[in-house]
């Protein structure tokens, strides 16, 4: 998270850590009902190096390979109220594309749920489209200004961006920002995700049901904070059916 | 002489005719027809000397044993009788006609001409002699008649007499009654009924005739025609005949058989018993506390059966297995078939645990039993219930913790979403 604060303890009991078994942690995630992760899909397969991309030739991670940490703080350090959850399946969206980041996101399915708590609580799914203009809060343990990983949980707040001015402005860089898209940040840049914050919750607060509910997920971005290169999540309000569908989750 | 005539019909005549017949003379024509005719004679011409009382010349009509008519002279008078245009019917199948002329004829008499033929007897109309007459229906047909029988008799070997197919009557029932055929219409004739009365070892029957009692009986003799008997076990009771009804019989017997019997005759209109079967009575029953027992009587008797049930939210219980109803039976030996169940107050049991949530008794000492009430509650503020619901579940009378929205389904304690404990102070300018 570039120019982010770090996060207060228990202000978001969602954030969960995709971690490798050494404990290194890979990609950020939300937690969903009593017993799945929102994150990226690009989080879960190995990096790509043929041309085709297509969902059953990539080769996913196997539950085995990785972890979810939830209720977690500190980002190496263990903290007291952490849960560490081994994983059962995972989901990928079926119109995800590796090479477009369409379609960026992915359900792992836990084992077993994690004990809720003051630390550790599922987010809400979206009621409604996001809007341009609201503020959301982005957070993860990804990398900072210079390249350095930060101690703790990272956030930020930024306004969603309207979808055309981003589109246009990735047009340039020859990157296509499709509908289930969606684009945060400010035109001058400063604070953005990063890498490492891959499959991590934007999350706003529904004022009405007085409920944070999931906007999207870090999912892409060229470069981090710089100007004009907003940060690109994956609409969750756009893959709330798909995402029903497999959890069974609703609020 | 005489002369034997068979056939159908034919001609007599005064020997000589028209000749006038000679004198001392006598001729007899005997005729004979068929079984089921009867023979018509009349006379076409008749001249015969006349004398008193025909005490000289006559022709004699008679039968095998009667005399139908004796003529003789020209004319009728109060002393002697011409045929006339009349005709001799014979009442059977046999006619014999005698002609006599005495010794001495001043005048010459020219005798007479006869003819005679079959006629068919109507044995349905004339039949008078009730031995002989059909039963129901009569068919007469040329030469003789037939019998038949109403709906659901028979006819009878003697073709007369109709008669009952009854020698199969099976009676199982507990009470009954049991009639003659067709009662209170006349039985029929030539029959033989058999009621059996079969129950169960440990029944004992008892008998008692209603109504009318109407058997053709005999003033000297004992019941020759018609009668019933009882058999019941070794003892065989009756014959009972006559207008007055035996007294209520009690045969002290689980099978009895009634034989009813008729002959050929008569018009009686028989008999009607109710019967009923009765057992040992067993021991007045009390119903198990939170129960009750049906039918309730005040007293039971063998095969008499009754069924315990318990009251809502209790359970039939019997070594150890609860069930819904249980069935005693009074035995042949006035026992009950078991004892009486207790009642069991339903229990639903420990309620199953909630994930993700907690359940609490709302009533002392954790009681689960019917009506208890318990309340599963969702681990706030992290959990809360589907649906909205108040958690409350009651013990049915099944022994099934119920709650009023989900039946029998247990509630879900659903994560709550998106309200951290903790709550930031949105940075947002």
């Amino acid at each position: 998270i570039i120019n982010g604060r770090p996060v207060q303890k228990g202000t978001t009991p969602w954030t969960a850590m995709l971690s490798h078994p050494d404990g290194q942690p890979f990609c950020g995630g939300s937690l969903l009902g009593s017993k799945w992760i929102v994150t990226a899909a690009h989080c879960l397969h190995e990096v790509l190096d043929s041309e085709d991309v297509t969902l059953h030739h990539l080769e996913l991670l196997s539950p085995s390979a990785f972890k979810i940490i939830v209720g977690k703080l500190r980002r190496t350090q263990s903290d007291e109220n952490e849960q560490s959850l081994s994983v059962k399946q995972v989901f990928l969206h079926p119109l995800y594309n590796a090479n477009t980041y369409e379609n960026d996101v992915a359900l792992v399915e836990l084992s077993r749920g994690p004990v809720l708590n003051d630390f550790v609580m599922p987010i809400c799914l979206p009621q409604e489209p996001p809007e341009e203009g609201a503020m959301v809060i982005v957070s993860g343990w990804g990398k900072q200004f210079l390249q350095r990983f930060p101690e703790t949980l990272m956030e930020i707040e930024i306004p969603i961006v309207d979808y055309r001015i981003c589109r246009e402005a990735y047009a340039l860089l020859k990157k296509k920002v499709t509908r289930d898209m969606i684009c945060a940040g400010e035109k001058e840049g400063g604070r953005d995700a990063c890498a490492g914050d891959s499959g991590g919750p934007m999350v706003t607060l529904d004022r009405k049901r007085g409920q944070w509910h999931l906007v999207g997920t870090v999912s892409w971005g060229v470069d981090c904070g710089k100007k004009d290169r907003y940060g690109v999540y994956s609409d969750i309000f756009h893959n709330k059916a798909w995402i029903q569908t497999v959890t069974g989750v609703s609020n | 002489h005489l002369v034997e005539l068979n056939n159908m019909f034919g001609q007599i005549q005064s020997p000589g005719y028209p000749d006038s017949y000679p004198s001392d003379s006598e001729l007899t024509w005997n005729i004979t027809v068929p079984e089921g005719f009867r023979i018509k004679l009349y006379f076409m011409h008749f001249n015969l000397e006349s004398s008193y009382l025909c005490e000289y010349d006559y022709v004699k009509v008679e039968t095998e044993d009667q005399v139908l008519a004796t003529f003789c002279g020209r004319e009728t008078t109060d002393t002697e009788q011409t045929p006339g245009q009349e005709v001799v019917l014979s009442p059977g199948s046999f006619m014999s006609i005698t002609f006599r002329s005495d010794f001495s004829d001043e005048e010459r008499f020219t005798g007479f001409d006869a003819h005679y033929m079959a006629v068919d007897v109507d044995e349905c109309t004339e039949r008078e002699d009730e031995e002989l007459s059909c039963d129901h229906y009569c068919h007469n047909y040329i030469g003789g008649y037939y019998c038949s029988c109403r709906f659901g008799y028979i006819l009878h070997t003697d073709n007369r007499t109709c008669r009952v197919e009854c020698s199969d009557n099976l009676f199982t029932q507990q009470t009954g009654v049991i009639t003659s055929p067709d009662f209170p219409n006349p039985y029929p004739k030539s029959s033989e009924c058999l009621y059996t009365i079969e129950l169960e070892e440990g029944f004992m029957i008892s008998l008692q005739f209603e109504d009318i009692f109407d058997i053709e009986d005999h003033p000297e003799v004992s019941c020759p025609y018609d009668y019933i008997k009882i058999k019941a076990g070794p003892k065989v009771l009756g014959p009972f005949c006559g207008e007055k009804a035996p007294e209520p019989i009690n045969t002290q017997s689980h099978s009895v058989q009634i034989l009813f019997r008729s002959d050929n005759s008569g018009e009686n209109r028989g008999w009607r018993l109710s019967y009923r079967a009765t057992g040992n009575e067993c021991p007045k029953l009390q119903p198990p506390v939170h129960g009750k027992i049906e039918p309730l009587q005040t007293t039971y008797s063998f095969k008499d059966q009754v069924l315990i049930s318990c009251n809502t939210g209790y359970k039939v219980l019997k070594d150890n297995v609860e069930m819904d109803t249980f069935q005693m039976e009074c035995l042949k030996d006035g026992t009950w078939s078991n004892r009486i169940p207790t009642c069991k107050i339903a229990d639903c049991g420990t309620p199953a645990e909630l994930e993700n949530g907690v359940v609490t008794f709302s009533t002392r000492n954790n009681l689960t039993t019917y009506k208890s009430e318990i309340r599963y509650s969702c681990q706030r503020p992290y959990y809360k219930m589907l649906h909205n619901i108040t958690g409350v579940y009651t013990c049915s009378a099944q022994g099934v913790w119920m709650n009023e929205v989900l039946g029998r389904s247990q509630p879900t304690c659903l994560p709550v979403c998106g309200t951290p404990t903790f709550s930031r102070n949105l940075l947002a300018r």
